[in-house]
């Protein structure tokens, strides 16, 4: 049987390639025949708008997480389908800014989004989070809520820094509420396989995680990723034989692999 | 004569160039014979290592800006000499996330950066401020601390989807606490000139801002940047004749005939 897991996708670092991996892993997973939601948990919603949906319309109709997490709405009445029903977006919108704060005077704040996730959790194989560039409110009830973490990092220098933190967050929340939380891998992002310093940074992610931490299959710089994201899909569904996506597939087959083997 | 300037580096996408640039302008302009306060606004501290300092060093030491916004220590006790005495760095360190909400239930939450800055500003013909990849109250404080914003922007697709929220934060600060916030202009950054998709996001970038702001000459993708960042010195320091760093130094220029004009 397979079970099921929820994910996310974390790292405080700007710009690593958090929503690109969450958009695409949630893809490729459905491609595998898994159901899939991924929940846009960053207020600026770039999950969302790479799924071609409009978080300005999303928050005009108050149809957004920041709905779900303070508005007293359920997560029935904000999913949509998308990829033409591949799999189901929780959308985001600039609303969700506010959680931040909101929460803070919440009791067990960081178990809001884990609370309302269980109406629906038991639906989806695999319930994606794509988290903003912070260790905040909103990330730290991803982290509650999940089964798994997935740190995308970029080959470059200094691109590791912030992992230690990340995972101290992690050790703090599996100690107090998630017993279960564990670290599913690095993910190495955006690599120029032509630079020897993007080289040097991969060798050196490698051997700093040698037999702590999976260190997954590198996803390459490359052009289709922004092409895609500008046309509202996911890299993976536009050229699903690109070897530029390759190690998205490769990503969602060890998920699928893990969730079969435990 | 030439009039001081305080200059916040914001945009809240991740990893747009912010610190790279505040890194570099900071370095341009203390070689043009101004004198430069460069203050490290983000937890992450990336300014800070970017300039070869440790914020662990930093944090130990209680010598951050932590210190200056919550711990009522004066700017003068943290202020640090970075490339060789050509400029001043105020390091930040992780202890600062702390800031972002103790600082929710200080009264003018928004001004104690404007505030403890007062003591020391007028040493320095330029300061300039690295800000985090979000609006929280860290950003806030740079903002009204300010007279310039500075806004670094990917020439992507998508990158510029943040900036009318970023832009009507500052209309709401102009309107409340300060009156002579203005916008200096969009950097474009990371811009890869043989791709046509960077071709075609500058081209939209330069026709959507004509009129309304400055468009400041672009900074190419280039591995110099992270090349130097990893030996802890601006790219402009490390190659100052690199066709890379060009577009730091014209940007020097602009800010300085700004500051001699106003
Ligand atoms: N492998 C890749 N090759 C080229 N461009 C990429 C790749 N992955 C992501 N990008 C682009 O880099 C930019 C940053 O990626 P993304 O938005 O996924 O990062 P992020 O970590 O989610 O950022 P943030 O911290 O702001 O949420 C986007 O414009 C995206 O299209
Ligand atoms: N022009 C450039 N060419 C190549 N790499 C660059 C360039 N500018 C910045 N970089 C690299 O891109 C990464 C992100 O840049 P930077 O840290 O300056 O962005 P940021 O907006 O400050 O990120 P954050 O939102 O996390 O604070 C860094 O590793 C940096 O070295
Ligand atoms: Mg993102
Ligand atoms: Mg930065």
């Amino acid at each position: 049987p397979v079970r099921r897991a929820v994910i996310a996708v974390a790292n405080q670092k700007g710009g690593v390639g958090k929503t690109t991996t969450a958009v695409n892993l949630s893809y490729a997973l459905a491609t595998l025949g898994l159901s899939v939601l991924l929940i846009d948990s960053d207020p600026q919603a770039n999950a969302t708008v790479h799924l071609g949906i409009d978080p300005g319309e999303v928050e005009t109709a108050r149809k957004g997480l920041y709905g779900v997490l303070r508005g007293g709405s359920g997560f029935d009445s904000i999913l949509q389908p998308v990829c033409n029903g591949a799999f189901t977006l929780a959308p985001s919108s600039i609303g969700l800014a506010a959680a931040e704060t909101e929460l803070v005077a919440e009791p067990d704040n960081s178990l809001v989004l884990k609370e309302k996730l269980a109406d629906v959790r038991e639906r989806y194989d695999v319930v994606v989070i794509d988290c903003p560039p912070n260790l905040g409110l909103l990330t730290i009830n991803a982290l509650a809520a999940s089964d798994l973490v997935l740190i995308p990092v970029q080959t470059e220098v200094f691109a590791g820094l912030g992992v230690p933190l990340l995972m101290e967050t992690i050790a703090k929340i599996r100690r107090r509420s998630n017993p279960s939380l564990n670290i599913f891998g690095i993910l190495p992002t955006m690599y120029s396989a032509r630079l020897t310093q993007d080289q040097a940074s991969l060798k050196e992610i490698q051997a700093h995680y040698e037999g702590r931490t999976r260190v997954l299959s590198v996803v390459p710089r490359a052009t289709l990723f922004a092409q895609a994201s500008g046309a509202g899909r996911p890299a993976i569904e536009a050229d699903p034989n690109s070897a530029s996506v390759q190690a998205y597939t490769d990503l969602a087959r060890e998920v699928a692999a893990h969730l079969i083997a435990r």
